[in-house]
């Protein structure tokens, strides 16, 4: 009785949360608003620029590679919003991390997550009973076998409704249990999230060098490539905010880039000219401002470029 | 654990992916051939970006190098995918068979390289998902029981365990506890999600093998928190919009936004490229709020 009190709590939360609200609490912020994911939002560039076999089919010689970071650059990591609205530990945002494939499309990669194993024996000394196994699987294969009715059964009979259901009626009465239920608001974060048992804390990339190799100048073996530690990308350890921090480093250029050419055509041209002509009389304080955004261009230019360096491993392709 | 007495657990894992063995890799053949005649300079482990598959003995000295260098030294073996060449020379057709028989192959490789020499369980757990190139045809892969999710039980009985079978024959998915009662694997069949799979069309149709994904993953999920166990997510394609059907995309990642407590992460490969994705759940949360609201 009690799971189901709390199973309502959050079915209602999440009508409250997702469906029945109409605002758009992006609109207000300086921040641009969050467009809903769509077919063809994100990569639509890539869709443009590449024949339809560079997906399907893959393999072959990797054409157009460069292109789709850029794309993935202008439509992830520039996106991705600030402190406020990714939350304190950038919750609004799960990750997911596509390794180097051994076939040497670029160089053949590895890689060797460490997490955290503290508290680990505490953990497993602690004699917890659960339930056996096999009473879940028991369930599991119970729950399998009622699909068969969804492929007799039509469609619309399984969402049958009165005119005069709210949303929340509606929701109760067939709930589809492929949308999760919110998070009940007391279990904490998780390793991904906060520093804890399990949480990755580096990885080692590592890549065979097959010109060396092949060349004979090297035996063939892994070399170390680079690890998420290293001075460029400072990942201290790998939970979600650091890499959204990051994201939001290897996109800032492109949305100083959009936020520009924003203000322009919104006729800020000219106002900021103005600012640039009284700004002339300081202009070693100007110059001094100048180099310091210049260097922090060239610091995130640099990030990007190592940052392509390893998505294609070490292979020179991006140049 | 009961299977496996004392496990020394290290804090490591390793992320293998697309190792796409060619047995007609041929060394100092023409790389416009794909690597399969004439002659040329295709080099003895394969070139960088000339566009060949894996010539056998890449596969081979790479497994090598693990067990060298890495196998006393992780705790398990997540491993994504396409176990065999591309289908992409029309000199070469690839067959059902040749698919079962490579992918039995490399499934033996592994097994006998992290096998336990004492008895028949493995030393390092590996943690198959199926690939786009490991059905016939490239791509196609229907709801099971099919032919080919019992062929692919049987090629990796090793690694999945026995009271998934009957979840397995349905739709090659399943879960491994890698630590007993602390963290687990769930390896996801994601050709159901994928676009470029004819086969399936969408995650939200209760007849689709996607929309059966999710209600398993969601009964998954909820028995993980209630043990207090943690997660990786892993399987072959990524999830983007370019790969997953909008439909799956969303639910993915809105899974992955309310089990945040639970997953860690997800693991993936297929692109050939190594980076990030971030998913944004309030993307996800407006389309499917758009699309209920159409209905």
């Amino acid at each position: 009785a009690s799971s189901k009190d709390v199973e309502d709590e959050l079915v209602q939360k999440f009508l409250v949360d997702n469906l029945d609200s109409d605002s758009d609490s992006d609109s207000d912020d300086e921040d641009d608003i969050t467009e809903p994911l769509e077919d063809s939002n994100m990569y639509r560039v890539f869709d443009e620029n590449h024949d339809e076999d560079f997906v399907r089919v893959q393999g072959g010689i990797p054409s157009g590679k460069v292109k789709y970071m850029e794309t993935l650059r202008e439509s992830l990591y520039a996106t991705i919003k600030g402190k406020r609205k990714s939350g304190t530990s950038s919750e609004r945002y799960s990750l997911a991390f596509v390794s180097a494939s051994v076939v040497p499309t670029f160089n053949p990669g590895l890689r060797v997550w460490e997490y955290n194993i503290t508290d680990l024996g505490e953990k497993l000394t602690k004699k917890t009973q659960f339930e056996p196994w096999d009473s879940f699987f028991t369930g599991l294969e119970t729950m399998m076998q009622s699909f068969e009715k969804y492929d007799i059964e039509d469609e619309d009979d399984t969402f049958k409704i009165n005119e005069n259901d709210d949303l929340a009626t509606i929701f109760k009465k067939k709930r589809d249990k492929t949308f999760p239920l919110p998070k009940p608001e007391k279990l904490p974060l998780g390793p991904g999230y906060v520093p804890q048992t399990f949480t990755p804390e580096r990885y080692v990339q590592y890549f065979a060098d097959l010109e060396g190799i092949n060349s004979g100048k090297k035996d063939f073996s892994y070399e170390f490539e680079y690890s998420t530690d290293n001075e460029i990308y400072e990942l201290g350890t790998l939970v979600v905010d650091e890499w959204i921090k990051l994201g939001r480093k290897l996109g800032k250029p492109i949305k100083d880039k959009k936020k520009e050419e924003e203000d322009d055509e919104g006729g800020k041209k000219k106002k900021k000219k103005k600012k640039n002509k009284k700004k002339k009389d300081g202009k070693s304080k100007k110059s001094k401002n100048k180099s310091a955004s210049d260097n922090a261009e060239d610091v995130l230019q640099k990030i990007w470029n190592t940052y392509l360096k390893h998505t294609f491993i070490s292979s020179n392709y991006e140049n | 654990s009961t299977e496996k007495g004392e496990q020394i657990i290290h804090g490591r894992f390793l992320h293998i992916t697309d190792i796409h063995p060619d047995p007609y890799y041929k060394t100092g053949s023409k790389q416009d051939g794909f690597c399969h005649s004439g002659k040329g300079n295709a080099g003895k482990y394969g070139d960088a970006i000339l566009g060949c598959d894996s010539p056998m003995v890449l596969m081979e000295d790479t497994i090598k190098w693990i067990e060298d260098n890495l196998k006393d030294k992780i705790d398990f073996i997540v491993w994504t995918g396409d176990n065999i060449r591309h289908d992409n020379d029309r000199r070469y057709p690839r067959t059902e068979l040749n698919i079962f028989e490579m992918n039995q192959q490399v499934s033996d490789l592994m097994y006998d390289t992290f096998k336990n020499k004492k008895d028949p369980n493995l030393k390092v757990d590996l943690i198959p998902s199926l690939g786009n190139n490991d059905v016939y045809p490239h791509n196609l892969f229907s709801p099971g029981p099919t032919l080919q999710t019992r062929e692919l039980f049987k090629i990796w009985r090793n690694f999945i365990p026995a009271s998934q079978l009957h979840v397995f024959n349905r739709g090659a998915y399943f879960f491994q506890e890698v630590i007993p009662n602390q963290l687990a694997i769930l390896s996801i069949n994601t050709l159901y999600l994928f676009q470029s799979n004819p086969l399936v069309d969408n995650c939200d149709k209760k007849k689709e093998p996607g929309y059966k994904l999710f209600e398993w993953l969601g009964y998954v999920l909820k028995e993980m928190r209630s043990r207090n166990m943690k997660v990786w997510l892993t399987g072959h394609v990524p999830p983007n919009e370019k790969n997953y059907d909008i439909s799956c995309l969303r639910k993915y990642i809105v899974w992955s936004y309310e089990y945040r407590d639970v997953i860690i992460g997800g693991l993936y490969g297929h692109m050939n490229m190594d980076h990030f994705i971030p998913l944004d759940s309030v993307a996800a949360y407006k389309s499917i709020r758009k699309s209920l609201k159409g209905k």
